[in-house]
């Protein structure tokens, strides 16, 4: 883990003598290299380490007795500061359906994630209604029908035809019939295909989401940053979903994507039952992206 | 990186940088620009041109990438397992390989062995009427190696010459999972003759480090004989099969580049390699 390498280094390092600053210099190197393999986005692993450079250097570290633990708690803190220190809870509408869209690339979790919200949403008494806008893949609308069965969520779906009207015919029902909550299930897309970044504006505009959700996959690489940041300018998210956290991928792109949005992650998905939900807190992340 | 001209510290701090953004991983990315760094001191480089050039040239060639295993008339079925983690674009490939055997003329079954995630027999359904191929599917929450026996059964009785076996979705750190995956695998090894001829692990290029675990715990539990990797049409580069093709020694076959049945071509390492810069 980094704290074991760290105190092996802050072991080497005291043999010679008292700690200087170009030794801590050394130290967070190592820090940058536990980030990158953690999946952590180059950009933002420069700006941290610079963020904690001051205090790293300073007598709280080289004058502790416990040198390579002063420098984990720093890190650890700054990591907890980067990720928003607190949990988010999803906001909701004093009056009329919330719509939440959900948004993301392809198979990064979304449609799981809509099922989830639902049957979390119907459980704290509130009454959603599930639409399917993603009119492309095969057979989506049959797995959120499917999903929302097993939740006993309804299911709004008109077939292939167009998300925007499809999405405001569902607004309009869920106010006819009394649903609180719209949950959104959008195709998944690449963040450059124009055509379909032009079409989540058109259905942001026409039934005016209170939250934005990016779904984003733990195991997401470097590029986590660029999906982020062009989903996040065009459709100005409110909060983001980090999901497959059952395995064994760091989840450094949380740090990334939080980094460049600022918008704080929501949730997380632990599995792929519909119960496989919990509440994002940042500390617990922290934990597994230092290893 | 292409504008630069001089062999400076800064054109290598945006090599790696280039790499590094690319999912090649810091220790893959360390020994890359090491390697060149020694190449231009040796062949008397001056130019960050040549140093491109020289690297190109270098991992091309560094990257295997032979051909799927060749559909022979005599071993009926040919039979291709298909694993990888939830989401990497399994169903998708199947049905554009499935395409691409239709079109020579194979007879092609699809085997629904996911019986777990909603709708994926049905989605698998919709490829497999797309291509004009087979469907051998149970109920949804049956056992995936029940549908494995009857689907190769089927296949064998009808002198299919090609069968992909889709599987759940799967993180490699589940136990119960992989051993299900052992199981599919024994059920086919048992069924055909020298099957199951290709297990492909399909890797999402958007994956970072981890797909590295990926690949050696599918290939730990199934004996993987080649990667496709998907979604190349976006930004991501997927090159973690560097440190794959190092650590796992397994090639990568095919890559994905849309959602449409068209867009499965076999790997290129020079294409791969030109479109990094
Ligand atoms: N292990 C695990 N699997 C998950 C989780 N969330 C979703 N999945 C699985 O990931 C795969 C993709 O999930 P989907 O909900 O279909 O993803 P999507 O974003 O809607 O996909 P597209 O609509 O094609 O873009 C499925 O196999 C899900 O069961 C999670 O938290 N953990
Ligand atoms: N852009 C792009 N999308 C792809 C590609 N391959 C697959 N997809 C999309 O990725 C999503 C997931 O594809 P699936 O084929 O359902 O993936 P899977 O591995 O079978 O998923 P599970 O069975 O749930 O584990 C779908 O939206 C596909 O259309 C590709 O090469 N490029
Ligand atoms: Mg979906
Ligand atoms: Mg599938």
């Amino acid at each position: 883990t980094l704290s074991d390498r760290l105190a092996a280094i802050f072991q080497r390092l005291r043999s010679r003598g008292k700690l200087t600053e170009s030794d801590v210099s050394e130290v967070l190197r190592e820090v940058r290299v536990a980030l990158l393999e953690a999946d952590v986005n180059l950009g933002v692993v420069r700006d941290f380490i610079a963020a904690i450079r001051e205090r790293a250097v300073g007598a709280e570290v080289l004058e502790s007795l416990t040198p390579a633990q002063a420098v984990i708690k720093i890190v650890h803190d700054g990591l907890i500061d980067m990720l928003g220190g607190t949990t988010e809870p999803l906001h909701f509408a004093p009056t009329g359906p919330t719509v939440i869209m959900l948004v993301g690339l392809q198979g990064s979790g979304k449609t799981t994630q809509a099922a989830k919200l639902a049957a979390r949403l119907r459980e704290a008494g509130r009454r959603p209604l599930l639409v399917a806008c993603d009119v492309y893949r095969p057979a989506a609308i049959t797995q959120l029908t499917t999903l929302g069965e097993q939740v006993d969520v309804p299911v709004y779906e008109e077939g292939a035809g167009d998300p925007v009207g499809i999405a405001r015919r569902a607004l309009e029902q869920a106010r006819r019939v009394g649903n609180s909550v719209v949950l959104l299930d959008t195709a998944g897309r690449l963040q450059i295909d124009e055509p379909l970044m032009r079409e989540l504006a058109s259905l942001k505009a026409a039934v005016s989401p209170l939250e934005s959700l990016l779904v984003v996959d733990a195991m997401t690489g470097q590029e986590a940053v660029n999906v982020a940041k062009t989903f996040d300018e065009r459709l100005a998210l409110t909060g983001m979903i980090l999901t497959k956290l059952d395995g064994d991928a760091r989840g450094g792109a949380a740090l990334s994507i939080r980094a460049v949005t600022g918008k704080p992650i929501k949730f997380i998905g632990v599995g792929e039952k519909v119960n496989a939900l919990e509440e994002f807190h940042p500390d617990r992340l922290v934990s597994r992206i230092l290893g | 990186l292409l504008g630069r001209k001089l062999l400076d510290d800064q054109f290598w701090e945006e090599l790696e940088e280039t790499l590094i953004a690319a999912d090649f991983g810091l220790p893959t990315t360390e020994k890359i620009v090491g390697d060149l760094k020694i190449a231009a001191q040796q062949q008397n480089l001056t130019l960050a041109d040549d140093v491109i050039r020289v690297f190109k040239t270098d991992v091309a060639d560094y990257i295997k990438h032979p051909a799927m295993a060749p559909v022979a008339a005599s071993t009926k079925p040919h039979v291709v397992l298909v694993v990888g983690v939830n989401g990497s674009g399994k169903t998708t490939t199947i049905g554009k390989l499935a395409a691409q055997d239709r079109k020579q003329g194979r007879s092609v079954m699809l085997v629904a062995a996911d019986t777990f995630r909603a709708a994926a027999a049905d989605q698998l359904a919709v490829w497999a009427q797309r291509s004009g191929a087979e469907l051998v599917r149970h109920t949804e929450g049956g056992d995936p190696a029940a549908v494995v026996f009857d689907g190769l059964a089927a296949a064998k009785a009808r002198g299919i010459d090609v069968v992909y076996v889709d599987t759940a979705g799967r993180l490699q750190t589940k136990h119960n999972l992989m051993e299900e995956l052992k199981k599919i695998r024994r059920v086919i090894e048992r069924a055909v003759e020298g099957a199951p001829h290709e297990t492909l692990l399909v890797l999402d290029a958007t994956t970072g480090q981890n797909a590295l675990s990926q690949a050696k715990l599918f290939h730990d539990a199934t004996n993987l004989t080649g990667i496709v990797l998907t979604k190349l049409d976006g930004t991501a580069k997927g090159g973690i099969i560097i440190a794959i093709m190092d650590q796992v020694d397994l090639p990568v076959k095919y890559i994905g580049f849309g959602e449409k049945v068209d867009q499965l071509r076999p790997f290129d390492p020079r294409g791969y390699v030109e479109a990094l810069f």
